[in-house]
């Protein structure tokens, strides 16, 4: 099963 | 003051029909470097970024910045009514609360014109900049777009990996597997159809095809499309413009 992951784990806000 | 003229509209409705099925509402940020724009779309896992450059128009006039929020369905509708050889200029004041589409066919002198409104529009603003990646990936992008199509029939999930000589893109469902090997080759006689691997690390991510059935929409944008991997983080897919570029960020799957 795979999990999907959204983008604001990866990215600060500016 | 905004003047941004296209010799021809077919580029600016090439790259809304890129991504406004991704994204409804942008800003559209209007500086002298030209109009640049940022997006998540509603699950949060697709970002586009769109970059145009004062290169890609005829003429070029921006006074002072000034943020367009859109309705890419509104402003694709306006698109529409202008023909692809119609040169396009966008028009809008220092704050402006609509956005003025000049079509004009210069043979028959004919000018439509139309008046889109705008809106405020609430966005984040991710910090893209400055990712390290492990693998950068030059390819023709209608050959991506059809492996990303024929791999989705078999699967929602594709797998893509990468290895010093090899990009091996793996799709497995309920009916069946599939898989594309592609290997990096130099055409010189046709210097689009080149593949090119460019390898600090392998790397292995899956990525769900309904997102990849998005960002191929931009091939149209480009003959070859860059694709930068690394291994727990978004992967970058980029169609460069004459002057300028739209990037899709995409963050991949985990095995739970």
């Amino acid at each position: 099963q795979t999990l999907q992951i959204e983008l604001q784990n990866y990215y600060t806000q500016d | 003051m905004l003047e941004a003229k296209f010799e021809e509209a077919s580029l600016f409705k090439k790259v809304i029909d890129s991504f406004k099925d991704c994204v409804q509402l942008v800003n559209f940020n209007c500086s002298e470097h030209g109009i640049a724009a940022q997006a998540v779309d509603d699950s949060r896992v697709l970002l586009v970024s769109l970059s145009i450059g004062t290169e890609s128009f005829q003429d070029f006039r921006c006074d002072r910045n000034v943020t367009l929020g859109a309705d890419l369905s509104s402003l694709s509708k306006i698109l529409r009514c202008g023909n692809n050889n119609d040169n396009l200029t966008l028009i809008a004041d220092d704050t402006p609360d609509s956005l003025l589409l000049l079509f004009e066919d210069t043979k028959k002198d004919r000018i439509s014109e139309y008046s889109l409104k705008l809106m405020d529009i609430d966005a984040d603003f991710l910090d893209i900049e400055g990712m390290q990646y492990d693998t950068t990936i030059t390819m023709p992008s209608a050959e991506f777009a059809k492996v990303v199509r024929d791999l989705n029939q078999l699967s929602d999930s594709l797998n893509i990996l990468v290895t010093k000589d090899t990009v091996k893109f793996v799709a497995e469902g309920d009916i069946g597997s599939g898989s594309v090997i592609v290997k990096p080759h130099t055409d010189m006689d046709k210097p689009d159809d080149s593949v090119k691997v460019e390898l600090d690390k392998p790397v292995d991510l899956t990525f769900g095809s309904k997102y990849l059935l998005d960002i191929i929409k931009g091939a149209g944008l480009s003959n070859q499309i860059t694709i930068k991997l690394s291994s727990e983080t978004p992967a970058l897919f980029e169609f460069g413009l004459q002057s300028g570029y739209l990037q899709f960020f995409l963050a991949p799957k985990f095995n739970e």
